[in-house]
């Protein structure tokens, strides 16, 4: 554990936090896509199943079993108890074109063809995309709440640190999974031009609108 | 087990 892996986890918690506390504050998930949130849940469910093979640390389980059960009630949140603000007419992003393509580069590049295995692997790589519902969803409202933009950020931000934390352990535990680095530059680069427009809107106090 | 070397990561 390094600094840079312990705030990359805490801004994960952070961004988890944020949009539960948004749903319930507000009575409203307008503004999310919940096909975004069906596919954190599928990640979170496919990469934590060494839960029951596998102990590392307390607070590995802790945080495992905090992302699986937050996911589930975030997705409850959205087609059940507030179903009446889900925005589903414009969260049409198609989920099969994200994870056929995935399923198969999982099966395909692995570090071993184990069922576990490829699951994690299906897990990584589809973490990566996993955000493209809600910013497909966003371009064609053409703006998000600040508190949505708020979530965005951290959620971005948590992957951008991991990238930090894998330079810090290559250097000095010689550490280096090729796997999880490629899917997580490509995660990070998907949120560049969100992190720009939040920078230079949301931090001086506009609301996040996209250019037309 | 050498192929889980990044699992203690989240």
């Amino acid at each position: 554990m390094n600094i840079f892996r312990l705030i990359g986890d805490m801004s994960h918690l952070l961004a988890i936090v944020l949009l539960l506390l948004k749903m319930w504050k507000t009575r409203s998930c307008a503004g999310i896509s919940g096909k975004s949130q069906i596919l954190f849940a599928l990640v979170f469910a496919t990469r934590y199943l060494d839960l029951f093979t596998a102990f590392i640390s307390a607070y590995n389980s802790t945080m495992k079993l905090f992302f699986i059960s937050t996911s589930l009630v975030t997705v409850y949140l959205m087609y059940f108890k507030f179903r009446a603000t889900y925005d589903a007419n414009h969260d049409t992003f198609r989920l099969e074109f994200l994870v056929v393509p995935v399923g198969g580069l999982a099966f395909l590049v692995n570090h071993n063809f184990s069922p576990l295995e490829i699951l994690w692997t299906f897990s990584i790589y589809l973490e990566s995309v996993a955000i493209l519902p809600q910013l497909f969803m966003m371009s064609k409202t053409g703006e998000a709440e600040t508190i949505t933009s708020h979530y965005l950020f951290a959620l971005g931000s948590y992957r951008a640190l991991y990238i930090l934390n894998w330079v810090f352990r290559y250097y000095f535990e010689g550490f280096f999974d090729l796997i999880a680095v490629v899917a997580g530059c490509v995660q990070t680069i998907l949120y560049c031009d969100f992190f720009y427009l939040y920078i230079t809107k949301v931090l001086k106090g506009k609301k996040l609108s996209l250019p037309a | 087990d050498e192929t889980s070397a990044g699992k203690d990561e989240l």
